[in-house]
């Protein structure tokens, strides 16, 4: 605050402190909310801007004349076939129902991650860090690697594998049209703030499939009386269904909400808890159940719930959990809205142990090992994988059909511009 | 905030003693080391050498003391105990125990150095 007063720095420090509240990319000229630039919420966080002047010109917009002369969503399909004078984005995209891809998250969809080269003196280098900043810029998140809107092979371990990668593989129309609305700390009682961020005109754009993820923060806060801070199944309903009525002013007629259930945390002291950390692992000093409880004393333990050595105070988290999930499966039947239909489903973490446990691995593997909380970038793409084919089975006109001219838009635009 | 000054004097403390033992160097060589591991981007490694000027003295003091993290971040008034509270610690206790390493490590490290983190 004190360098903030000066008077040269003064608008710098309220542009950056209210880009950071709206969660808006920091550089964007034409003020469409999207950007030409990686971090600061730009394109890690939803599709790169193909031009930064025009405010017309995004990604998810409906084309404008079929995009004869220019790139208007940003799909990199544009121009005229000089053979018959059709426009490419007609002859390839149209009635593809072709649309994006949009999570409203918590740390878990903005893939919260603290390299562990970082902590671990053995592993430590000026490699190691040199992607220090760009974390610092992305909140520590790496949604450009995350289970929904990951785009870039992983740098951070394991593999990317997302949902938008899968639709865009169905669809090459739908490339770039993805935008990761999490912030840590993310939970049904601030959803209806960090909506607002959400670009999305129901005049201008196409429709979106919405995925709502909150896998946790209802039920978690760093308080020693924990459960007196959670959210109330009621609370709950009340908070998703502003937040659907919000959308259903926001989306193209013809969008897709998919709600889905909290996890179950006690997945967390189950496998770690007798494990060291990190910071434990030379001198075998300190295992996860020392750093819960660290973090507890502290009051600064991301879920005091979870994070406990009293299996009473675990059961009761997940018993709220489950209740949570409970509402939101109810909302999802009986609410109906104009312009998307609701779905919910389980957050698939068992799923995901299974799958991971059958080709070998073992269940600690699955989540993050410094904040021993969040899962890591292997439980998030075979998240991906499993959420994917669960939709596919269940309500594939979610996902649009596999567009037919997939092989000739990548022969004709071969990287589509990249991401 | 003082919480995640408390953590982050921790994990700080930690690496350098690990870092000592790893490359079986001194303390300080270990800070420089860190230090110079940090990106120039962001001021990173400049805020780095400056937190090494105004603490280091006195955290290579303390662990060659052989205090443990908990303890040298107490000592320096980054972790603070709040009246009624345990010691809240990472570590496994010392031999000690965290009353009688605390007031000896408080002995240690001069009341400038209080001064300077209140300062910072």
């Amino acid at each position: 605050s004190g360098v903030c007063s000066l008077p040269f720095l003064k608008q710098l420090c309220e542009k950056i402190q209210l880009l950071i509240r709206c969660k808006l990319p920091f550089e964007d000229l034409d003020g469409d909310k999207f950007s030409l630039y990686p971090t600061l919420r730009g394109y890690h966080w939803r599709g790169r801007d193909c031009d930064d002047v025009q405010a017309s010109v995004y990604p998810g917009r409906r084309p404008h004349n079929w995009d004869a002369d220019k790139d208007s969503n940003c799909n990199g399909i544009w121009g005229v076939d000089p053979k018959d004078g059709i426009a490419y984005e007609q002859k390839f995209c149209k009635g593809t129902e072709s649309k994006g891809i949009i999570l409203l998250g918590d740390s878990a969809g903005a893939h919260f991650h603290i390299p562990p080269e970082w902590v671990t003196a053995s592993q430590m280098s000026v490699k190691a860090f040199s992607n220090l900043p760009e974390a610092f810029a992305n909140e520590l998140d790496w949604p450009q690697f995350s289970g929904v809107t990951g785009f870039l092979n992983a740098t951070i371990g394991g593999w990317t594998e997302s949902l938008y990668l899968y639709l865009r593989k169905r669809n090459r129309c739908n490339h770039r049209d993805y935008q990761n609305i999490s912030k840590n700390g993310g939970s049904s009682n601030n959803v209806l703030e960090l909506v607002k961020s959400l670009a999305r005109s129901q005049q201008f754009d196409k429709p979106a499939f919405v995925i709502f993820s909150m896998i946790g923060n209802d039920v978690c806060n760093g308080y020693p009386d924990t459960v007196e801070h959670m959210t109330r199944p009621e609370q709950m309903r009340t908070n998703v269904m502003q937040a659907l009525q919000y959308l259903n002013g926001l989306l193209p007629k013809g969008s897709h909400v998919l709600l889905t259930g909290l996890a179950d945390g006690r997945f967390l002291w189950d496998n770690l808890h007798d494990r060291f950390h990190p910071l434990g692992q030379l001198n075998k000093d300190v295992t996860y159940e020392h750093f819960y409880s660290f973090l507890s004393c502290l009051q600064s333990a991301p879920c005091v719930g979870w994070m406990s050595a009293n299996a009473t105070l675990r059961n009761l988290t997940s018993e709220r959990a489950l209740q949570l999930s409970s509402a939101l499966k109810e909302l999802a039947k009986s609410e109906k809205y104009a312009n998307f239909d609701v779905f919910y489903m389980d957050y698939p973490l068992k799923e995901v142990a299974e799958m991971w446990q059958k080709s070998g691995g073992e269940a600690w593997q699955l989540i993050e090992p410094v904040d021993g909380f969040h899962p890591n970038q292997v439980a998030s793409a075979l998240g991906a994988r499993i959420i994917w084919k669960k939709i596919l089975r269940e309500w594939p006109h979610v996902l649009g059909k596999e567009n037919p001219s997939k092989d000739e838009i990548i022969a004709v635009f071969k990287d589509q511009g990249g991401h | 905030n003082k919480q995640h000054s408390c953590i982050g004097c921790v994990l700080v403390v930690s690496i350098i003693e690990q870092l000592a033992q790893v490359h079986n160097s001194t303390e300080k060589e270990a800070l420089e080391r860190l230090c110079s591991y940090l990106p120039a981007k962001l001021h990173l490694q400049g805020a780095c050498i400056l937190i090494a000027e105004i603490f280091g003295p006195h955290i290579i003091e303390l662990i060659e003391h052989k205090m443990n993290p908990d303890v040298v971040c107490h000592s320096i008034g980054l972790c603070k105990r709040k009246a009624g509270q345990p010691f809240c610690h990472l570590y496994p206790p010392t031999k000690m125990g965290f009353n009688v390493a605390i007031k000896e490590s408080e002995r240690m490290v001069a009341n400038q150095l209080k001064e300077n983190v209140h300062r910072l």
